[in-house]
């Protein structure tokens, strides 16, 4: 089995899965194969390809899976925001992914409010001050060096007073080894209680990205994936490694820079990429 | 740890010795692992582990602990080989204005090196000025006037403007006006699948006849770096490349994958959100560091 199942790693690793993670696959293959029984008809090839398929439908189809639209339904009947913090390093997309679900709760006619809780770096507010505007919803910001949490409690004081659906709270990027910048991000997390806490991640991403998940889930806790960037030709590994390592589901995919560039993560489509 | 398990595979390969058949898969296994977990491209990591068995166990290799020394140097020469081993120095006329360009994939950290590059220019003595080409971002333009604020660089900025090559066009014929001899055009983040920006940074790159172009490269890149960086220097030609972001978990095989894609030098890394996290790229310490 070990000699069937090192080919299958080395796909696993040239369509995009961490190394780590590619292992993991491997170990629950070969114990599908150990445990399936022969039928004459099937070839050996199809057995590991199916086993395959089914340990990655497995992983891309977890247990737990969240209706953004009825969860606000539920908010609205409590007469609560919805609050939905959104974080992860550098550059990943979290700005933009607020603007496009801003919008996406929009056309569903949900009311929402940007919480500008990056008082960091040079121009975020200003950036997400002119995606409000451009979608069409008020945005809560204060100044720079101001302090993340109080802005995101503010924007959440706001929409319990103002009747506001759901509070979207944009977060300064952070490597996850930076011990501040992730103590920083608890604070916020106790100050504010979100509903929902979204890891963001790159779908170009390679190793670091389980290193990513596993340290945002051990210290923040993460609800939901966004993977941006799935329109910049990849295979898809990204959001395999990402399931794997929070065992939560994947809310929406990013595929491109407009407003409607968000769409829902089909498995299929990653399984197609991978399976030769 | 990477580092501890590819130095065991060496320590029993020493052991073992060069007849010792199974220690030298054991061997070759743990050196394609590590390169794969730290994002080395999976062609260019094969390659390297087969020039690895080749070189090691056809060379006259003394014995004992200097031969585990000399595994780990063929390791790190084939890397470095890679990446060049002289420290490549980025443009800087003297008896005339410079022009460089940044280019890369969204969220790559152009406009933030951008910054950082115009603080060690100036440092040299350079009168420097910072132009955006991108139109599109919002707060792009506020962004770099913010950064460049600190250190007292002007920025030329249109994001009312539709045509990205007047942008620049106007901001570099202002700034030369004004006796800038250093001139950074920072652009919009894009990636090998958008052909129109694609083309719109070719367009900028013959308008505009830089000195240097630099492509900006995420230290997280992982098994797509190759072809990403290989589709930009196909469509524009790079000088060089500056990885980013370097203070997190990567490694940055992905980087050097880019570097062997467009066959340029890095000749920077970025480790850090601050307009001093800019570092004179250096291959030995980022190969010790890629290696474990
Ligand atoms: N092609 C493409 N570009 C994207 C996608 N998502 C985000 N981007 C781009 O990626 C870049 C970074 O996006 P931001 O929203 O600023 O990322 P961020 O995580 O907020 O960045 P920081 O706040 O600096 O950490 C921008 O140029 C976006 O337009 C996507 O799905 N596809
Ligand atoms: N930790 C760390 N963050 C960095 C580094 N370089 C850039 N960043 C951050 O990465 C994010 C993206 O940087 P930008 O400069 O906006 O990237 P960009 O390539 O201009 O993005 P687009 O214009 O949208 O394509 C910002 O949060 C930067 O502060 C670095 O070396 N280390
Ligand atoms: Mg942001
Ligand atoms: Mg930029």
């Amino acid at each position: 089995i070990k000699k069937v199942i090192h080919p299958l790693k080395d796909i696993l690793i040239q369509n995009e899965v961490a190394v780590v993670t590619a292992d993991k696959i491997c170990e629950s293959v070969s114990d599908k194969l150990l445990n399936v029984e022969y039928k004459r008809m099937s070839s050996p090839k199809s057995l590991i390809l199916e086993a395959l398929r089914s340990s990655l439908l497995e992983i891309l189809q977890p247990e737990e899976t969240i209706d953004l639209l009825s969860l606000v339904e539920e908010y609205k009947k409590k007469k609560q925001p919805l609050v939905i913090a959104f974080f992860g390093i550098n550059g990943v997309g979290k700005t933009l992914s607020i603007a496009k679900l801003g919008y996406y709760l929009k056309k569903n006619d949900i009311s929402s409010v940007f919480a500008a809780s990056d008082t960091f770096r040079a121009g975020s507010i200003q950036q997400l001050e002119q995606h409000a505007k451009k979608v069409g919803v008020k945005i809560i910001s204060q100044t720079y060096g101001s302090d993340a949490a109080a802005v995101a409690f503010d924007a959440v004081s706001h929409a319990s007073a103002k009747g506001i659906d759901v509070v979207l709270i944009d977060t300064a990027g952070r490597m996850e080894t930076n011990k501040n910048l992730m103590a920083e991000l608890q604070k916020l997390d106790r100050v504010v209680e979100p509903d929902l806490k979204i890891f963001v991640g790159d779908a170009l991403t390679g190793n670091s990205l389980v290193s990513q998940a596993e340290l945002f889930n051990s210290k923040i806790g993460i609800d939901a994936s966004i993977i941006n960037k799935m329109d910049a030709d990849v295979k898809g590994g990204a959001t395999i490694s990402v399931v794997h390592a929070t065992r939560k589901p994947i809310l929406f995919i990013g595929v491109g820079q407009k407003y409607n560039d968000l769409k829902p993560f089909i498995p299929e489509q990653i399984i197609k990429n991978v399976l030769p | 740890t990477l580092g501890s398990k590819l130095h065991k595979a060496i320590s029993n390969f020493i052991s073992g010795g060069v007849a010792d058949k199974e220690a030298i898969k054991q061997l070759k296994n743990e050196m394609l692992r590590a390169l794969l977990e730290s994002d080395v491209d999976f062609e260019i990591a094969n390659k390297v582990v087969s020039e690895v068995e080749k070189k090691s166990l056809e060379k006259e290799l003394p014995d004992g602990l200097s031969r585990k020394k000399s595994v780990i140097s063929i390791i790190h020469d084939e890397l470095v080989a890679i990446l060049g081993k002289k420290h490549y120095p980025i443009t800087i006329n003297h008896d005339k204005p410079t022009i460089i360009m940044l280019i890369g994939i969204q969220g790559s950290g152009k406009t933030t090196t951008t910054a950082k590059i115009a603080k060690y220019i100036k440092k040299r003595g350079k009168k420097v000025a910072v132009v955006t080409a991108d139109n599109w971002r919002p707060g792009a333009y506020e962004q770099l006037q913010q950064l460049c604020s600190q250190i007292d660089v002007p920025v030329y900025g249109d994001p009312e403007n539709k045509r990205t090559v007047k942008i620049a066009q106007t901001g570099i014929k202002k700034f030369l006006n004004e006796k800038y001899n250093y001139i950074i055009l920072d652009t919009a983040g894009r990636h090998k699948e958008e052909k129109d920006l694609l083309n719109e940074m070719n367009d900028l790159y013959s308008k505009i006849k830089p000195d240097e172009v630099i492509l900006v490269i995420d230290g997280n890149l992982g098994q797509t770096a190759y072809k990403q960086a290989k589709a930009f220097a196909e469509k524009t030609p790079v000088g060089s490349i500056i990885v980013t972001k370097l203070d997190g978990s990567a490694k940055g095989g992905g980087a050097l994958s880019a570097a062997a894609a467009a066959k340029v030098p890095i000749k920077f890394i970025g480790n850090g959100e601050t307009i001093d996290d800019l570092e004179e790229f250096n291959p030995t310490s980022f190969v010790g560091r890629l290696l474990g």
